[in-house]
C-alpha cells in the first residue's frame, strides 16, 4: 500500500485494505439504513448523531451482519419430535479491540410466510441454547453442555424471527469464548409421521447475526464544531 | 478529480467542488456503496474587512486588521471548514462480512475564516 492509502485507511478506522473473496449479497436491513441516511437532507445529516443507530436506538457507528458458519446436527435424541437441529456460529473475531458491542440481533429466516395455522393445528416449538462445549460436526451436543436462552412456540411461520442476543454476544467478547448456539425446532405434539408434520419447516433458509458496535476512537474523536 | 478551476472573480473563502471517486484509489472491489462522493474543500481569501458571510471568528477579524497594517509580518487568516457532514460507507471486510460504517466530518458544507 502507498503511504497515502494506508493513512487514508487508518483514518477510516481500518487497519488493512479488505480483499473480499466471495462477497455475499448486501443484507436488506443494511441497504435500507444506508439508503435512508444517504437521502437525508444535508442539514439533517449534520445534526444527526453519527454515533447512534436510530433504527435500533442504541449507541453505535458500525453495523455488521455475520452469516452463520454452523452446521446441521443429525437427530440423536429419539422422542423429541425434532424437525430441525442446527449449530449456529458467528465469527465475531473481526471486531476490533476499540469497538464496544452495543447490540446483537439474531434473525432466523424462512423462505415464505404461512398466513394460517397448519390444518393439523400442530404447534412448533423453538429452543435456542448457548453452547458451552465444543462438539464434533454432526454429533448432537450433550444436554449439560448448553444453556437455554430462548424457548417459544408458534403456530404460524413468519418470514423471519428476531431474537435479541446482546447479552450473549457481549459475553462472547468479554470471555473470548464463543462456542456458538444450538437451534432446535420441533413439533410439540402429534403421533403421525414426523416428516409430514415438519414439512413447513423445510422452508428454513438461514440465520444471521446483526451486530452494532461503537468505535471509541472515532466517536470520541469527532472534533467540536465551531 | 480535483477541479482546478482558476480562482473565480470572487476568490473569497468558500467551498470548492472536490469529488472523491473510490475507484480512482482502487477501492471499488471492497467498497459496495457509495462509489464516490462530493467531499469539497475550502479555498479563498480572508481579506480586510471580513464580511459576515465569511463565517469569521473574532480572532480572524483581529488578524485581518493586523494584516492590513503589516502585511509582511502577519498573514491573512486561513480559510477552513466550519460545517461538515457525515457519510456512511457499505463495504466488505476481510471475512466477507458486510459492514455499514458511519464517518463523521467527511463533507465540507461551509467554509470560514
Amino acid at each position: 500500500l502507498s503511504l497515502q492509502e494506508s493513512l487514508l485507511l487508518k483514518s477510516l478506522g481500518l487497519s488493512t485494505k479488505p480483499s473480499p473473496k466471495s462477497p455475499i449479497p448486501v443484507p436488506p436491513v443494511l441497504w435500507r439504513i444506508f439508503q435512508r441516511r444517504k437521502t437525508l437532507p444535508s442539514a439533517n445529516k449534520a445534526l444527526a448523531d453519527g454515533c447512534r443507530v436510530e433504527e435500533f436506538n442504541v449507541p453505535g457507528n458500525i453495523i455488521r451482519v455475520f452469516p452463520d458458519q454452523g452446521h446441521f446436527i443429525h437427530e440423536g435424541q429419539p422422542g423429541r419430535l425434532l424437525c430441525l437441529q442446527k449449530r449456529l456460529y458467528f465469527n465475531l473475531s473481526v471486531l476490533e479491540e476499540g469497538e464496544r458491542l452495543t447490540m446483537a440481533q439474531l434473525e432466523i429466516k424462512f423462505s415464505c410466510n404461512s398466513y394460517h395455522a397448519s390444518s393439523q393445528g400442530q404447534v412448533f416449538e423453538l429452543r435456542l441454547y448457548q453452547s458451552s462445549q465444543m462438539s464434533l460436526r454432526g454429533v448432537p451436543p450433550q444436554r449439560h453442555g448448553r444453556k437455554l436462552l430462548v424457548e417459544q412456540s408458534f403456530a404460524q411461520l413468519h418470514k423471519s424471527l428476531l431474537f435479541n442476543l446482546s447479552g450473549v454476544a457481549k459475553e462472547w467478547r468479554m470471555s473470548s469464548r464463543n462456542l456458538g448456539l444450538i437451534l432446535e425446532i420441533s413439533v410439540s405434539n402429534g403421533d403421525s409421521d414426523l416428516q409430514r408434520l415438519c414439512a413447513s419447516i423445510d422452508s428454513f433458509l438461514d440465520t444471521s447475526l446483526l451486530v452494532v458496535t461503537l468505535s471509541q476512537q472515532q466517536c470520541k474523536a469527532s472534533r467540536r464544531r465551531r | 478529480n480535483a477541479h482546478h478551476a482558476p480562482v473565480t472573480p470572487s476568490n473569497l473563502c468558500k467551498p470548492r467542488r472536490l469529488y472523491i471517486s473510490f475507484s480512482d484509489v482502487g477501492w471499488e472491489n471492497w467498497i459496495i456503496a457509495p462509489q464516490g462522493y462530493m467531499a469539497n474543500y475550502c479555498l479563498g481569501e480572508c481579506p480586510f474587512p471580513l464580511t459576515a458571510e465569511l463565517n469569521s471568528t473574532n480572532h480572524a477579524i483581529l488578524q485581518t486588521v493586523v494584516h492590513s497594517l503589516d502585511p509582511e509580518g502577519t498573514p491573512q487568516p486561513c480559510c477552513v471548514p466550519v460545517r461538515l457532514s457525515p457519510i456512511s460507507i457499505l463495504y466488505y471486510d476481510n471475512s466477507d462480512n458486510v459492514v455499514l460504517r458511519h464517518y463523521e466530518d467527511m463533507v465540507v458544507d461551509e467554509c470560514g475564516c
